[in-house]
Order: structure tokens, then sequence, then C-alpha cells
């Protein structure tokens, strides 16, 4: 199944790289100094259409991109590949002045399904990509609860329903 | 299956990216100023044991990577998500004055397949790992193929029979 090949993929190409560092790196960086309130845990914000939009900007006005922490390792023959953690900082809507500080991204892994399913190559029905992205969470839930994956603990998986901004077919579809 | 699922991932969140505007990057940039014979495809190399070495310096005294070409892009969250195709000099044994370049890496998707194999974890055994990669590759043809994939022909896929490095007990366990 594709969601369970995007959720090792997931882990062991980029979970199991990124996390065992990051709080380490996040406490190094400019962004813990500010004294703003930090959440330090990787957010994977999971869609529910799996629809991925590139920055947190344009779809929240109270959530602006401020940086990013980030590391350069060689992988695969690609010389000091860089990964990067992007940096949000979020205003409370009912007073400007609280600003929190988070780091996160809509779950990559499921721009692909995503694709998928609108690309025109797969023949992967909206059902298909639904379901895909349920068994991702599942599985990658399975592995993170591993003792292997002891050191992957700064994560969160955050199923968000964006329902919203489906198309009245695809709403038209779930019915 | 878990090679289908990455190759889909490898087309949509990677050659879909990098490829269209490849050759052009290329074209713009120092290397191919330099007047050395460049291969200007991007080549995808899969090891027969999956291992991907870190960088190719380390595999081939002949092969010594001196750049990249890159470009910056906002994906799924991540602000300016760094993009590097790795640019490597071979310098041919019989002659050190003659060189060439080229861009590529070890297929990436393969190791994650590897460290499913030998990560603990998911209980691939070396046969199903050679399995998915075999599906792995035969799911990227077919993607490549497709006529909306015309943009990625910058492309090859080189399979490797780098079966000397595999340990004796692999040896063993193929026969
Ligand atoms: N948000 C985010 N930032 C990253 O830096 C990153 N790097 C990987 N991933 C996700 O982790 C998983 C495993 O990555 P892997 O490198 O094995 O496969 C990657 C890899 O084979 C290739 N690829 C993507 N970006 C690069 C890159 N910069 N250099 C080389 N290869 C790349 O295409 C596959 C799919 O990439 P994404 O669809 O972006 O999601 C990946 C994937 O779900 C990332 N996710």
């Amino acid at each position: 199944d594709i969601g369970h090949g995007l959720a090792w993929s997931y882990y062991y190409g980029y979970l199991k790289l990124i996390l065992p560092g990051l709080r380490q790196r996040v406490n190094e960086s400019e962004f813990a100094k500010s004294g703003t309130p930090f959440l330090k845990k990787f957010i994977a914000i999971l869609p529910e259409t799996s629809i991925c939009p590139s920055s947190f900007d344009k779809e929240d006005e109270n959530v602006k991109t401020i940086g990013a922490v980030e590391f350069s390792v060689s992988i695969s023959g690609n010389v000091m590949r860089n990964y990067k953690t992007a940096v949000h900082q979020v205003t409370d809507p009912r007073d400007k002045n609280k600003t929190y500080l988070f780091l996160g991204e809509f779950c990559t892994p499921l721009r692909s399904l995503y694709e998928m399913a609108s690309g025109g190559i797969a023949g992967l029905s909206n059902e298909g990509r639904n379901h895909q992205s349920l068994l991702f969470r599942e599985k990658l839930k399975e592995i993170l609860g591993h003792p292997n994956a002891a050191d992957c603990k700064d994560f969160v998986l955050l199923p968000y329903r964006d329902v919203a901004v489906q198309s009245s077919s695809e709403v038209h579809e779930k019915e």
C-alpha cells in the first residue's frame, strides 16, 4: 500500500534524520533566545483533503513563517543536502501582543498523495487518496511507537479538518 | 506495495520539481562554462543491494563531487526549501587529463528500502527489499513514459551491480 511506503520513507528519510538533534538545534538558534513561548516539537499537519499549501502565511493571517532551523548532511551522493525545519510565529487574534512559536509543516508525503489523485497519471480516486492518508497515519504511529524510534519523540502528528477548502464536487463525493 | 509508493513520491516530490528546469540551471552554472564535457541529464543510480553510499568520493577515487546546481521553492509549509543537484567530476583512469562532468545521486528512495530491511522495525527481508526495488524501478519507468511526464526527459535510471560490497552472509542468502 502506497500510504505504508510513504510512512516508512518519511520515518527513515526524514524524521529519523531531523528529530534526534532537533531540540538542541532549536535551543542553539536565535528563536529560542527571543523569550517567546516556543513549542519545540515538530508538528506535521495532516490536512483531511491532503491539500498541502506551499506556505502557512497565505493560509492564516495569524501565522507567519519567520525562519528555519537547519542542518546539512551528505545523503546518497547528494553532498551536504540541506534539511530545513521552518519556524512559524502565531499571533493570538484576541491579543496581538501574545505570540508563540512552533516548528512544522503540512505533512509533505500527503502532497504526493494529492498529486497522485489529481495529476492525471496514477488514476487514484479521492476515496483512494483519503484511504491511503489514513494508512499513512496509522503506519507512522505504529513505527513511532517502536523502541528503536525512542529518539523521535519531539514530534506531533496533527490531523486537520480543512474540509472547508474542498470544492463542492468533493463535498458532494463525500456524501 | 512499498516500491510503488516510493516511485510516486520520487516523481511528484522530486523529479517533477527538479527536472523541468534542470538543463537551464545547468547551462547557467559555472560548471557548464568550464568547457569540460558535461552529460546534462540527472542520473539516479540503483545499487542492486539498495546500499546508497553517502557520497561518491569515498566509493571511487576517479569520481569527485565538485559542487551542485540548486534552487529553492516553498513546499508544504517549508519556506524556500532547498533542492541541490550534485555535480560530479569523473577522471579517466587511463588519462588523468580527461575529465567529464555528470549530475546525479544514488537513488535516494532505495536508502529507505535498505533501512527498512536493516533497521529492525519493518521486518523486511533482503528478498523483499530487492523485490520492492524492482517494483520501484518498473513503476518509475511507467510513470516517466506517460505524456504528462514529457518535461522529465533529462533523466537516466541506472541499475548498478554493486554485489561485490555484499557481506558473505548476503551472498550466502542469495544462494
Ligand atoms: N518537509 C520535508 N523537508 C525535507 O527536507 C525532506 N526531505 C525528505 N522529506 C520527506 O521525507 C520522506 C523521505 O525522503 P527521501 O529523501 O528518502 O525521499 C525523497 C527523495 O528521494 C527525493 N527528494 C526530495 N527532496 C530531495 C532533495 N532535496 N534532494 C534529493 N532528493 C530529494 O524525493 C523523495 C520524496 O520527497 P518529499 O515528497 O519531499 O518527501 C520526503 C519523503 O516523504 C522531506 N520533507
